[in-house]
């Protein structure tokens, strides 16, 4: 089974069009192994990602680097998905 | 068989639970509800659809639920809805009314190895399961796979990424077993897909940004949909083209179904802020499934009124 310990998901909010661009040639690096939960679309509209702990350091510092404001919505995925395994173990009993 | 009163709606189960519990449905109620199967997945599990007929070739309503597995709380609003369908026919007059005039199919798991893969392996997977030849990745978005501008924008041609189009149209069998499903049944009038994320009512076009011929009715009605759905909760939904309210994205269900001929072709991003990703509390279950209820009701109703 696949872990996720480490991955954080990032609220992003691009300003302006040149963002929305800069998180678009994000997306298309295949090596960040990164998961838009909700993509890029218009200026002010919230962006989701997924991005796995080995790419944290690669990410935050590209959004950094571009002035893209971003805060951490998800701390640890694989915590969340221990509350929610428990849990439906605990309906399936 | 024994009657599914013990059937906890408002938790998440295993696919062998969901089939179970259909079979029940159809068991419960065997004058309005049987259980077909129109196809099988890569993986070889079955396609199991709901029927809800009061009999005769009536004109049909079309839904699906879940083809990105991950949103599990899709899965159980659609199981929800079809435990609501069965259990109004003969008390509620708007639902005994649509059955009288139209069948309902209702496809709860669309991506069923998805659905186990993400139970089982990888609680984040999206996509089919099917092995790419000359890739190492497996799995297609099945949601970029139709044959609707199929390769176009917003639409990945890397095996590897998660919104991957496949290596062409319809090249997933759980895709091309609906697309074969709709075209052999010849009598859909609504085609509505429901997905989870963000909280939209969307019609046509995602593969393209151009008005489509029925915008003003189908942006009414959406409007109308959602209105009913957060007259219940508050939830907030947004309505619109998928183009304007999303992003460009080719290879989309409704896109297809529209350009079929299907006029009401909706797809629902069910209630998920983002905080709990994918992972929406169970607790939140049923109230999510009762407001989209009055959501599709809404749309369905109009279906009815509005013969084409």
């Amino acid at each position: 089974r696949e872990t996720f310990v480490g991955h954080q998901v990032l609220e992003i909010i691009p300003r302006n069009e040149e963002q929305i661009q800069n998180l678009e040639q994000l997306e298309a690096q295949d090596h960040l192994e990164i998961d838009f939960w909700r993509s890029p679309t218009v200026p002010e509209q919230t962006v989701h990602v997924r991005i796995p702990f080995s790419s944290l350091q690669d990410v935050k510092i590209f959004l950094e680097s571009q002035g893209i404001a971003y805060s951490v919505m998800i701390k640890d995925l694989q915590v969340l998905l221990d509350e929610e395994n428990e849990e439906m173990l605990m309906n399936q009993r | 068989q024994e009657r599914s009163s013990g059937f906890n709606f408002g938790a998440y189960h295993s696919l062998d639970e969901i089939f179970q519990e259909m079979d029940q449905l159809a068991a419960a109620y065997p004058t309005l509800v049987s259980k077909l199967q129109i196809g099988s997945s890569f993986e070889n599990r079955p396609m199991n659809v709901l029927k809800f007929s009061t009999g005769g070739n009536k004109p049909a309503i079309w839904l699906d639920a879940g083809i990105h597995s991950r949103e599990w709380v899709t899965q159980a609003t659609a199981l929800w809805t079809a435990n609501k369908i069965a259990s109004d026919y003969g008390k509620d007059p708007s639902i005994t009314s649509l059955l009288d005039t139209m069948d309902i199919f209702l496809l709860p798991v669309t991506n069923p190895d998805g659905y186990v893969f993400s139970q089982t392996k990888n609680r984040m997977w999206r996509k089919t399961r099917s092995k790419i030849p000359g890739s190492l990745c497996f799995g297609v978005d099945p949601n970029r796979n139709w044959d609707a501008g199929f390769g176009g924008p917003g639409a990945s041609n890397n095996p590897c990424s998660d919104s991957y189009h496949g290596p062409s149209a319809n090249s997933e069998v759980e895709v091309q077993s609906i697309v074969e499903f709709i075209k052999s049944h010849g009598n859909i009038k609504a085609f509505i897909t429901l997905h989870s994320y963000s909280q939209l009512l969307m019609y046509p076009y995602g593969y393209k940004c151009t008005k489509l011929d029925d915008f003003d009715e189908l942006n009414i009605l959406a409007n109308s949909a959602a209105q009913a759905l957060t007259s219940l909760y508050g939830t907030n939904y947004k309505v619109g083209p998928i183009c304007s309210i999303i992003y460009q994205a080719s290879g989309g269900s409704i896109d297809w179904s529209y350009d079929y001929g299907i006029k009401y072709s909706f797809a629902f991003e069910l209630r998920d802020t983002g905080l709990h990703g994918f992972l929406l509390p169970a607790n939140q279950i049923i109230p999510t499934a009762e407001e989209t209820w009055l959501g599709l009701k809404t749309i369905m109703e109009h279906v009815r009124d509005h013969p084409y």
